[in-house]
């Protein structure tokens, strides 16, 4: 099996945001 | 350049210290037919970072909702957190995702 796949999680104007591949 | 993508509305970031939770994205990317619906991803809170990994583990497929955090050690040379699977204990750096031993 492969690694743990990390996400960045981000923050704009109270809104939450992912980055996605 | 990195692709941001919104997180629905109503989804918060998890509140207590190294309990694992979850974040519904909605995400096409990030959805999988019937073992991922919702684009889920898990995220905790430790030593005032937030972690955000994928909802399941790589090695038994099982949800992360149980997984424990464990301190740095010299696997992840004192730089970052792990994570144990409650179903397997595989464990992962929360610096890079990579398995450890």
């Amino acid at each position: 099996s492969g690694p743990l796949k990390l996400y960045k999680l981000g923050e704009q104007k109270g809104k939450l945001l992912i980055v996605v591949d | 350049s990195l692709n941001w993508c919104p997180i629905p509305a109503g989804q918060t970031l998890p509140t207590t210290e190294g309990k694992v939770g979850f974040l519904d994205t909605n995400l096409p990317t990030m959805k999988n037919g019937n073992t991922n619906p919702t684009g889920a991803v898990a995220a905790v809170r430790y030593d005032d970072n937030i972690y955000c990994f994928a909802s399941a583990c790589p090695s038994c497929q099982v949800p992360l909702s149980k997984a424990k955090i464990l301190p740095a050690n010299e696997e992840t040379k004192q730089r970052a957190p792990r994570l144990t699977c409650d179903f397997c204990k595989a464990t992962y750096s929360l610096g890079d995702g990579s398995k450890l031993q």
